[in-house]
């Protein structure tokens, strides 16, 4: 996270707001709650209270307008700039202004969720700059996430606590949900949930994120959502169907496929619908060999395969994982083909698997494939 | 024989690349029409920006680099006055 600096930052705890004016795209009730709810993700974590008023000057005055709209910083239209807001101080500071040009929502994943736009915008209110954690809040670019399931990110509990504090009266006996923290490629003790390729390049997922390896062999971290907004966070496995061109996502008995930024028409769909015998509940890794071209669904210690040129299980399934891959032990975690080796992941440990020598051929960490 | 086309910015790009770096990285208008100091100080904030995204630092707008330029975002700038 960062701040304004020089102590940009409210000397009180007790913060006014007005709500100047309102977006044709959502209801006034709904621009009010939305707004009051955006203010409640710090109030929360800090002990700022924050009141509402309806005429004269608030310290957070709150506006819609296009173009230029009254300060030296106009909108440019549909996209790009969505709002801004002022770091705390007299006059215009704290103020938020909205650009009237970008569809606002209050909850589908068409445009853009005012609550998040305005609990972003809010923090720069009370003192945050942005932050160059993909997962934080205040990361300077939109990504959709669920309002519903929403909680504050540990970068930006952390951030605006430099500033205020933490919130000293909070119901101990409803202890608030902990903050999500963003996985770090550098955690020795990191377990990746899954594992595949995407046309040429190498993914890697845990929790609502995914590192890419761009062509410099660098790791770009983003949100999952920020690619596929309907693609589910905390995934079992991936896999992807090169033949088909297609990526496909399970998580406990569900399946998406994604091709490119889309997702496939009639998915998500169930876990049978991939050919597997319904007794299978979840299945921990998966993998698309493009030699041989079977898919195979693991489950801990066990595996399947599914013949996608005949569309049938092959018989004498599941298999023990030491039987198929002998030297490979422990439960699969995530799984891929790259460059004709097969690498299963079993915990934060790497077993590289050739299957035309039908041997172990190195066991690697994390760090190997996914650079800190 | 030569290697193909040189990938080049679309005019459009080239717009929206000095937009961005003005608005969110403080890119200052430098004197001269191509004077190098110009060019290093545009590569400079084309390199704090990929840095701040975690994008593979190279001074020079590659697709990754405009794909985050082009996404929707908050209108205060990483880099102000």
């Amino acid at each position: 996270y960062t701040t304004f600096g020089e102590g940009l930052k409210w000397p009180k705890n007790q913060l006014t707001y007005r709500i100047v004016n309102y977006t044709p795209d959502l209801s006034q009730a709904e621009v009010d709650s939305v707004l009051g709810k955006a203010l409640q993700v710090w109030a929360r974590v800090t002990p700022l209270k924050f009141t509402r008023i309806s005429s004269g000057d608030a310290d957070i005055m709150i506006s819609f307008g296009a173009g230029s709209h009254g300060d030296y910083y106009p909108f440019d239209g549909p996209g790009g700039t969505l709002a801004h807001a002022f770091a705390p101080s007299a006059g215009i500071g704290g103020d938020a202004h909205f650009d009237e040009d970008e569809l606002f929502t209050s909850s589908s994943t068409k445009g853009y969720l005012l609550f998040l736009v305005a609990a972003h915008e809010f923090g720069h209110s009370l003192g945050l700059s942005h932050s160059s954690d993909p997962g934080a809040l205040m990361y300077p670019t939109y990504s959709y996430r669920d309002p519903n399931t929403f909680v504050l990110p540990r970068d930006d509990v952390n951030g605006i606590q430099s500033l205020y504090g933490p919130n000293t009266d909070v119901n101990p006996d409803k202890p608030a949900p902990p903050p999500p923290v963003t996985p770090d490629a550098c955690d020795p003790s990191l377990v990746l949930d899954a594992v595949s390729t995407l046309r040429g390049e190498k993914i890697f997922f845990k929790n609502s994120f995914f590192w890419r390896i761009s062509g410099s062999g660098q790791a770009e971290q983003h949100l999952i959502k920020s690619f596929w907004t309907d693609a589910p966070d905390n995934i079992d496995a991936a896999y992807e169907n090169t033949a088909q061109d297609k990526l496909y996502l399970i998580k406990d008995q569900k399946v998406w496929a994604l091709f490119g930024y889309d997702l496939v028409q009639g998915y998500p769909k169930s876990l049978s619908s991939l050919g597997l015998p319904t007794k299978v509940k979840k299945i921990s890794a998966a993998l698309y060999d493009k030699n041989t071209r079977k898919t195979l669904f693991f489950t801990d210690n066990y595996y399947y395969s599914y013949d996608e040129s005949r569309k049938v299980m092959d018989k004498g399934y599941p298999k023990l994982v030491e039987q198929g891959f002998p030297g490979v032990t422990g439960k699969i975690t995530a799984a891929f083909q790259y460059n004709g080796l097969t690498y299963l992941y079993s915990g934060n440990r790497v077993f590289e698997y050739s299957p035309t020598s039908k041997k172990v051929t190195r066991v690697l960490s994390n760090s190997y494939l996914l650079p800190c | 024989v030569h290697s193909g086309p040189i990938s080049r910015q679309a005019d459009n790009d080239d717009a929206l690349i000095q937009s961005y770096l003005k608005k969110f990285y403080n890119l200052t208008e430098q004197t001269g029409p191509h004077s190098k100091g110009r060019t290093n100080h545009m590569s400079e904030k084309i390199a704090e920006m990929q840095k701040f995204f975690g994008l593979t630092v190279t001074g020079t707008v590659d697709q990754e680099t405009l794909q985050v330029m082009k996404k929707p975002r908050c209108g205060v700038p990483e880099v102000a006055q």
